[in-house]
């Protein structure tokens, strides 16, 4: 076998510059070259596996799956503009209905031009019901009236959309903190879960989002979408580092069947490929 | 915050008469870590950093001046020089102009439409917003909405599922109806690795002949903004950039990275989701943003 040896100052930082661009962020990527920098290594598979192993610690919540309290079991999807909310519900709706459970959606962007549609779609699409009012009523409104109607016909899970919002606009964090209330007051606080919906192409500001959400929301999990992308998402690293929400799904395209479980494993080694 | 990082920088070069090597190598490492935490791409740092470190080198240090107050507006105006890269702005003469708006998924494109539109307006200028969008559930009767609420024309085949088709007979539609100064066309979002989806948008562009090529970005892109700025650069010919979602707390890196790789500057920021938050881009101010 060949001798350990130091790596070479060139080669340390190349491999800075491969995690930095992985959008691990810069304290992250520097802390495991300085690691790095004071070991030995027999081969380029060493140093890659000793990175993997090094990130893995930092994963540190279990508890991957979508829950099962309630019925029905509401999710709520939140998150920025734009970052794949309304997709990631026709996709889980599908997975759900995969597993034999039956599905409601809730039409909660009452804002957007032509969000309701968007979703009525998908509802159409999948053959689910949907549960939607006009443009510019009250989302909570919607949720509740969602809630019911799956409490009434017995349905195992209640999908709600709602708008996307910025995490610096208050009024818009109250209004979602409305929503839980009116949700958890319905089908009780176990019976909700709320994920954060992340675009894999954004860089440190993805970390800013969970925590301001997570301040206003508490978050039971995350969907990382977009990462059929050349963007590797490497922020979730710290996001399940530093606030400990795990990462539950991953979109990995724009058609119903794009998502899969999340897996540390998986994802560390699409990450340093 | 980059104040803070200049104050170090003060510090470091305080009692000292000229900027040497050994004593910015500090300074330059605050700068270098707070451009990346803000999301400018690893080799746009690096080039930025390698600039700004040659230009201090070169400085002499006025008697006036301290070396820190010297290095701290030598950043500062390579950081605006880097953003104003190809700067142009988007012409307002009444002759019919078509505009076709290119980007990642979500970015805020369909909406951006609207609000070029609207600015249009404002200027006097009349324009039709064309719905290409044919694959993501609901496009075209998002964009016919955001028509609706800003009073302009909207144009699209509802059934059909080939943008070019769409663009052919909005083409027609604008000729013969000898109405329009400007018609912006909306594409569906696509990634940058999707090979045939980038083809699509070449045969796009060549079938509509477009005057301007905007690719829509948001600012919390973060290091694939350098792959996608290059990517659209590739396949088509972008004449600027609008940075999306600037209400947010993003830092907006990502802009610097565009600039620097397609040679275009950002023309327009989106600063909310109103048709009317749309304004455009200040260098400066965007430079201070950036440095945090
Ligand atoms: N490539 C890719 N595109 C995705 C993925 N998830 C969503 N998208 C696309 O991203 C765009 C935005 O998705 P939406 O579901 O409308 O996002 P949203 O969060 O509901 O947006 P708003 O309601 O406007 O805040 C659409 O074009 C989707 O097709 C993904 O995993 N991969
Ligand atoms: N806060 C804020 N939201 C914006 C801005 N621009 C667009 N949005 C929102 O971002 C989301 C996505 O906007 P779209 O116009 O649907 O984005 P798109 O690029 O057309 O999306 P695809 O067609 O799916 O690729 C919507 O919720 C918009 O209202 C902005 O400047 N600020
Ligand atoms: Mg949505
Ligand atoms: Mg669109």
């Amino acid at each position: 076998s060949s001798p350990d040896k130091k790596l070479e100052e060139e080669e340390l930082q190349n491999l800075e510059r491969v995690l930095i661009e992985t959008d691990l962020g810069v304290d992250i990527s520097m802390t495991l070259v300085d690691m790095l920098r004071h070991k030995r290594f027999s081969s380029r598979e060493e140093v890659k596996a000793f990175i993997k192993q090094e990130l893995l610690k930092r994963f540190s919540s279990s508890g991957r799956e979508l829950g099962e309290k309630g019925k029905p079991r509401v999710v709520l999807f939140v998150g920025i503009n734009g970052s794949g909310k309304t997709t990631s519900i026709a996709k889980i709706a599908s997975l759900l209905q995969k597993k034999g459970k039956t599905v409601l959606l809730a039409a909660g962007d009452t804002f957007r031009a032509a969000a309701i549609e968007q979703l009525s779609i998908w509802a159409e699409r999948l053959s689910v019901p949907i549960v939607r009012h006009k443009m510019g009523a009250d989302p909570a409104a919607v949720a509740h009236d969602a809630c019911e109607s799956a409490k009434a016909k017995g349905i195992d899970y209640v999908l709600v959309d709602t708008a996307g919002r910025l995490h610096n606009q208050n009024a818009l964090m109250e209004e979602l903190k409305k929503v839980v209330r009116v949700i958890s007051a319905r089908v009780g606080e176990d019976a909700l879960e709320k994920l954060l919906v992340i675009d894999g192409n954004a860089g440190q500001n993805s970390f800013f989002q969970a925590r301001h959400f997570q301040e206003s929301v508490r978050l039971d999990g995350i969907i990382i979408t977009k990462l059929d992308g050349s963007a590797k998402g490497g922020v979730v690293v710290s996001i399940e580092e530093e606030l400990t929400i795990p990462v539950k799904w991953v979109g990995l395209g724009e058609s119903v069947d794009d998502i899969v479980p999340f897996s540390p494993d998986v994802f560390l080694s699409a990450l340093l490929e | 915050t980059i104040s803070e990082k200049f104050q170090v920088i003060f510090k470091t070069l305080r009692g000292h008469h000229r900027i040497s090597e050994a004593n910015i190598t500090d300074s330059l490492r605050e700068i270098r870590k707070a451009l990346l935490e803000a999301d400018v791409s690893y080799t746009i740092v690096r080039d930025f950093i390698k600039e700004v470190k040659e230009k201090s080198l070169g400085e002499k240090v006025l008697d006036l001046v301290s070396p820190g107050q010297m290095m701290t507006k030598i950043i500062y105006d390579e950081m605006v020089r880097f953003l104003s890269m190809g700067a142009c702005e988007l012409p307002l003469d009444r002759s019919f102009q078509t505009l076709m708006i290119v980007g990642l998924q979500g970015c805020g494109k369909t909406t951006t439409c609207a609000k070029l539109a609207f600015w249009f307006k404002e200027k006097g200028l009349r324009t039709l917003l064309v719905g290409a969008d044919a694959q993501r559930p609901a496009a075209k009767e998002q964009l016919r909405t955001l028509a609706g609420q800003t009073d302009v024309d909207f144009f699209t085949l509802d059934e059909e599922k080939n943008p070019l088709a769409i663009v052919h007979a909005a083409l027609k539609k604008a000729k013969d109806d000898n109405l329009y100064h400007r018609m912006v066309v909306d594409t569906a979002g696509r990634l940058h690795v999707d090979e045939e989806l980038m083809k699509e948008l070449t045969l796009l562009s060549q079938s509509a002949r477009p005057d301007h090529i905007l690719l829509t970005t948001d600012a919390m892109l973060g290091q694939d903004s350098v792959k996608t700025g290059e990517a659209f650069s590739r396949y088509l010919n972008l004449t600027g950039i609008i940075l999306t979602k600037m209400d947010g707390d993003a830092r907006g890196g990502a802009a610097m990275s565009m600039a620097a790789v397609t040679g275009k500057s950002v023309q327009f920021v989106g600063t909310g989701e109103k048709i009317s938050q749309f304004e455009p881009f200040y260098p400066d101010r965007m430079a201070s943003r950036i440095l945090g």
